[in-house]
């Protein structure tokens, strides 16, 4: 799972 | 989780979010928190928590335009004075 999970893009930031 | 009612003090939430469905943060997580902001206001908001919902809206599996569009339009609309955020200190999975 962590593996799965290192894969996975980062996330973009919004200023809400 | 806690529920954290956040009245819609200032003209800005002023919060800002990273994560949702399919990015290493699979739920939205506060990463910052912008003083004279409606959430700094409140104060029970904290940077690291983890949206679960937003008005009983839950955030699983929204990806990340969709939560923050969700959260905005929480914040924008007339039929509140305030926005409900579920928030957990644990980053849950799925």
């Amino acid at each position: 799972v962590r593996e799965k999970r290192l894969t996975l893009p980062p996330s973009e930031i919004t200023m809400l | 989780s806690t529920l954290v009612r956040v009245a819609k003090s200032a003209g800005t939430l002023g919060i800002a979010i990273e994560g949702g469905a399919n990015t290493r943060q699979p739920l939205p997580r506060i990463v910052t928190i912008q003083r004279g902001g409606s959430a700094h206001n409140c104060g029970q908001l904290k940077v690291g928590q983890v949206i679960l919902e937003v008005n009983g809206v839950s955030m699983r599996g929204r990806e990340h335009r969709d939560a923050a569009r969700i959260i905005a339009e929480a914040f924008k609309t007339k039929e509140r004075d305030h926005v409900d955020f579920l928030v957990t200190e644990f980053n849950v999975a799925l």
